[in-house]
């Protein structure tokens, strides 16, 4: 364990805590995508298949029923909370998201790291989870405006992601026999998709203007 | 084996 990597598992855990606390406190979840969400419910539960076959640390595997247990809290609450669900973005949260679960699986299946059931699920998970997002920035994209606490969210999770990022470069120089490249490459590429929406986040937070995204 | 080293990350 780095530093880097459990400052990630942090602002990764305060990312999922502030979309618990936005919906709590507004008892709306408008600006959020219900897709995205479900997505990171399917990410968490293909990558924690290992959950009670491995053991690694208590830390390891009280953070993955932590995960399992606030993302799916979020979908439900999403899905079953008769005022919450009311204020649902359903119209502008039209991505197809069954399109990136089929894309990650398939690229599961030719890129893993050995074509078992569990391997095969880590790597769809590991793909997945950097698509995951992009529902969620094609409806703040359509929405046009980003209220606070969903603009904190995106920001909390590319900065899970970026501290990830330095936690590779710090493990691929202190041990010898690391090598995630599956991690690494996806991670990169899911940082990436986040850089667009920092620039405007930065921007609209020097302007100390409401952050609006080019529609 | 090398695969199980390396899932101790979230």
């Amino acid at each position: 364990m780095n530093i880097f990597r459990f400052a990630g598992d942090m602002t990764h855990l305060i990312s999922i805590l502030v979309l618990l606390l936005k919906i709590y406190a507004t008892k709306s979840c408008s600006g959020i995508s219900l897709k995205t969400q479900e997505l990171y419910a399917l990410v968490f539960l293909t990558r924690y298949l290992d959950l009670f076959t491995d053991f690694i640390s208590v830390y390891n595997t009280i953070m993955k029923l932590v995960f399992i247990a606030s993302s799916l809290a979020v979908v439900c609450c999403m899905r079953m909370h008769r005022v919450v669900r009311r204020s649902y973005d359903k119209d502008l949260d039209t991505f197809r998201h069954y399109f990136l679960i089929l894309a990650s699986f398939v690229l599961a299946l030719l890129v893993n790291e050995k074509f078992t059931f569990q391997e095969i699920f880590w790597a769809f998970s590991i793909y997945l989870e950097a698509l995951a997002i992009l529902p969620q920035l094609v409806l703040l994209q359509r929405s046009g405006n980003v209220d606070n606490l969903t603009g904190q969210y995106v920001f909390f999770l590319g900065a899970y992601r970026a501290f990830y990022i330095l936690n590779w470069i710090y493990r691929y120089f202190t041990e010898q026999h690391f090598s995630r490249w599956i991690a690494c490459v996806s991670g990169l590429v899911q940082t990436v998709l986040y850089a667009d929406f920092f620039y405007y986040y930065f921007i609209s937070w020097k302007n100390n203007a409401k952050m609006q995204l080019p529609a | 084996d090398d695969s199980k080293v390396n899932k101790d990350e979230l």
